[in-house]
């Protein structure tokens, strides 16, 4: 373990934390999309598939269970909650995300560290986190004013993998047996498409102003 | 043969 990797999962663990509040504060899911929180919810439960057959850390599991339970509850929330649910942007939320879980799951039965049944899920799932935040980032642009915590949540969730990247330079050089290109590659993708998002978050920061995305 | 890769990371 090293600062760059626990502050990228803290930054994680932050993001959600902030969205978990704007849902509870304001009893309220707009400008979330509930297509990107399945994604996620998906990323989780295919990527953890070790959670009970291999135990790393103690760290490792409860960070594990805290992914899992939050986007479940997440999803519940936006799906189900009989208040949050109403606020759902449902006609705005219409990015068809089914393509992004086959085209994850195509690359993955051709590319992955070892042909085993885990190894397909781990890269099916490292390569889905890359682009399940898409439907999000669509709905920002469309529900034009976006409120702060939503903005925070995004800003945290795509820092997190940037600081994932700052951990896989420092492993290249201090792991020798460490080779995780697929994630660095998908990581660097991920942390991409954030850009233009960042630079207008920034924006909104600087002028002090509310967050817009240009349509 | 070299230990299991395995994922330790989140």
């Amino acid at each position: 373990m090293n600062i760059f990797r626990f502050a990228g999962d803290m930054t994680h663990l932050i993001s959600i934390l902030v969205l978990l509040l704007k849902i509870y504060a304001t009893k309220s899911c707009s400008g979330i999309s509930l297509k990107t929180q399945e994604l996620y919810a998906l990323v989780f439960l295919t990527r953890y598939l070790d959670l009970f057959t291999g135990f790393i850390s103690i760290y490792n599991t409860v960070m594990k269970l805290i992914f899992i339970a939050s986007s479940l509850a997440i999803v519940w929330c936006m799906r189900v909650h009989p208040i949050v649910r109403r606020s759902y942007d449902k006609d705005l939320d219409t990015f068809r995300h089914y393509f992004l879980v086959a085209a994850s799951f195509i690359l993955a039965l051709l590319l992955y560290e070892k042909f085993a049944f885990k190894e397909i899920f781990w890269a099916f799932s490292i390569y889905l986190e890359a682009i399940a935040i898409l439907p999000q980032l669509v709905l920002l642009q469309r529900s034009g004013n976006v409120d702060n915590l939503t903005g925070h949540y995004v800003f945290f969730l795509g820092a997190y993998r940037a600081l994932y990247i700052l951990n896989w330079i420092y492993r290249y050089f201090t792991d020798i047996h460490f080779s995780r290109w697929i994630a660095c590659v998908s990581g660097l993708v991920q942390t991409a498409l954030y850009a233009d998002f960042f630079y207008y978050y920034y924006i909104s920061w600087r002028n002090n102003a509310k967050l817009k995305l240009p349509a | 043969s070299p230990k299991q890769e395995r994922h330790d990371e989140l």
